[in-house]
Order: C-alpha cells, then sequence, then structure tokens
C-alpha cells in the first residue's frame, strides 16, 4: 500500500517533504489559533474557516517567516549614539501565485520584558534597501525610511505593518532586496551612559528576533460568504 | 487504525467508517507540530430501498432506490458524507518559517445516502 505522499504535500502547498533540523518555538498567536480551532471542531461549532477572529482580517494560511538578514559590524556606525544595525530579509517565495496577502506583520522581539533594567530610550529606524549588499563590500546608504519611531526602553515585541511593502515584494520579488534596521540610543553620553550603552546594545544583539507574520487567502480554499449563501 | 464499527450495526448498511492516520507512522512527525494524527474517515455501505427514510438519506436517495427496486439497471442510492469539518494543521517548510494553514471539509462527521 503505497500512500500517495506527494499528493498529500502537494494539497499541503508543499512540493516536498519539508526536513526542518530543529523545531522552531510556536509562536503563541499561532498556538492559540490553532487551539482555537481544534476546540471549535471537536464542539462541532461552525465558524468561517477564512476569518481570523484574533487577528480580524480573512485568511486561511499563517506563515511566521523567520528573518534570513545578518548584522553588521561597521568601524564606522552611522552615528555615534548607534546601537547596532541589521539587514531584515524575509523568503516569500512559498507564498503562491493564487495566494491573497490579507496581513503583513514585522514582529521586532527585543527582548524579554524585565522592570529591573529599564535601559535608555531608543530611536528605531526601518528602512529600504536599494542595492543587494554583498559580503564585505561597505554598507550601501539607506534607501527611504520605512519607519522611525522611539521606543521606551528595549524590550518587549513592537509591531509593524508591512503589507503594502510585502504586497509590492510579493509581485516584485527582485524588489525584495529587505529592509535595514537601525537601532539608536537617544540621550547624552557621560561616561556612565557610556557603560550602560555598550551593555544594552550587546544585551539587544543578543535578544533581538526579528520575523514576519503574513497571513493570506486561498481563493479555491476559501469561498466568498455570498458563494455560500447561493 | 481502524476504529471498530459499533456492534449493534449491521456492518453492511451505509454508515462511517472511522480511520486514524497517525502522522508519526508516516515520518511525518518531524515536520508536522500538531495535530498527531488526521482522522481520514470515509462513508461505505449499502443503502437499500427498505431502509432510505431511516439511513439519514436524502429525497433523491429514497427516489432512486425505488427506481433501482423497480429496474435494476437503475444505479443504487451510494453511501456519501453529509457533515464534513475543517481541520487545522501546524507544521514547518523548509526553510524553518511555522505554517499553520486551515482546510475545509476534511473530516467527514457523518454519512448517509445520497
Amino acid at each position: 500500500f503505497q500512500f500517495q505522499e506527494y499528493v498529500f504535500l502537494e494539497f499541503l502547498g508543499l512540493d516536498k517533504v519539508p526536513s526542518p533540523q530543529t523545531f522552531q518555538p510556536v509562536p503563541s498567536t499561532l498556538k492559540k489559533i490553532f487551539q482555537d480551532r481544534e476546540a471549535a471542531a471537536t464542539t462541532g461549532e461552525s465558524h468561517d474557516l477564512c476569518y481570523i477572529k484574533d487577528l480580524s482580517i480573512r485568511g486561511n494560511i499563517l506563515r511566521l517567516l523567520l528573518d534570513q538578514g545578518l548584522f553588521l559590524y561597521s568601524k564606522k556606525l552611522s552615528q555615534a549614539s548607534s546601537c547596532l544595525q541589521k539587514f531584515l530579509y524575509f523568503n516569500l517565495s512559498a507564498i503562491k501565485d493564487k495566494e491573497q496577502l490579507t496581513m503583513a506583520r514585522l514582529d521586532l522581539d527585543l527582548g524579554p520584558t524585565t522592570y529591573y533594567k529599564l535601559g535608555p530610550e531608543l530611536d528605531l529606524a526601518l528602512s529600504f534597501i536599494q542595492e543587494p549588499h554583498v559580503g564585505n563590500q561597505p554598507i550601501p546608504p539607506p534607501g527611504k525610511v520605512l519607519v522611525l519611531q522611539s521606543v521606551r526602553w528595549p524590550q518587549g515585541v513592537i509591531h509593524f505593518n508591512l503589507l503594502d511593502v510585502a504586497k509590492d515584494w510579493n509581485n516584485n520579488p527582485k524588489k525584495n532586496l529587505g529592509l535595514l534596521l537601525e537601532i539608536l540610543v537617544k540621550g547624552n553620553r557621560d561616561v556612565g551612559m557610556n557603560f550602560q550603552l555598550q551593555d544594552t546594545c550587546a544585551r539587544l544583539r543578543h535578544s533581538l528576533r526579528a520575523s514576519l507574520l503574513v497571513v493570506t487567502l486561498h481563493p479555491e480554499q476559501c469561498h466568498s460568504s455570498s458563494r455560500k449563501k447561493r | 487504525e481502524a476504529i471498530p464499527a459499533p456492534k449493534a450495526f449491521c456492518k453492511n448498511l451505509c454508515h462511517r467508517h472511522q480511520l486514524f492516520i497517525n502522522f508519526r507512522d508516516l515520518g511525518w512527525h518531524k515536520w508536522i507540530i500538531a495535530p498527531k494524527g488526521f482522522m481520514a474517515n470515509y462513508c461505505h455501505g449499502e443503502c437499500p430501498f427498505s431502509l432510505t427514510t431511516s439511513l439519514n438519506s436524502s429525497n433523491y436517495a429514497f427516489l432512486q432506490a425505488l427506481m433501482h427496486a423497480v429496474d435494476p439497471e437503475v444505479p443504487q442510492a451510494v453511501c456519501i458524507p453529509t457533515k464534513l469539518s475543517p481541520i487545522s494543521m501546524l507544521y514547518q517548510d523548509n526553510d524553518d518559517n511555522v505554517i499553520l494553514r486551515h482546510y475545509e471539509d476534511m473530516v467527514v462527521d457523518e454519512c448517509g445516502c445520497g
């Protein structure tokens, strides 16, 4: 009995059996949605599979894309109070042509929320990358600034809506050169501050996690509700 | 593994046959985070005319069974799913992305003659 594995994989939207080296931690958002759906299926409660209540958007496929970018260690950081610079890159190729993007949320996890080390206030800048950066070439000047935001302290998760950017990248994959994330420390630089700055930056570099939560709607698997009524 | 049908039921009549596919048996537990397996239930069994009024059947099935009784050339009514439920799958792809995907009408909950 040869189980038609490839047929089932194709149905799942995969071209071959994934062979992950390690299991990624499942983000609480996906875990909660999954558990709510399991509970609803068990109780026979009917619900629209193509509407994600927790995120208040339509969609039936949620992907958490991991950042594949690298940290930049440039000797001359662009500004004296620069704390870290990092390329952010998300591979959108898993999204099939038929799928419609309904959400692309960048999650920047600056590290666990603690109360004993609130740390300095930060400025966070996200800019487009205009030209590909290879190896040890000098860092290309960042392109248009996408986000400039102050962050009270270097802790917790910050969300950014990148739906329009992701749609553009999905329609023109060549444009997807990623983003440049720069974190600057606000405030004066006395000696004590200097020490704290290095400590904060080292901790941030260690704990920073970037991911892109992408939600898509597969029209063949999500009949519009009007069609059901028909 | 096939889960035995309740004894009282005539086994050859249309009913739901439960079949659980354990992803570990396929070696898929290495990339499917949840659930542990998949209820691949199926419908199978006869739809005789005498029972179409009680076998959770459609009116169409009753008429088709009546016609089959008159003219055996007309095929019998068939045993089909009458209630389906969705499943959600949480898995990891080759880029270590975590994916949660919902699929409608994947699990057969009830069968009947249609």
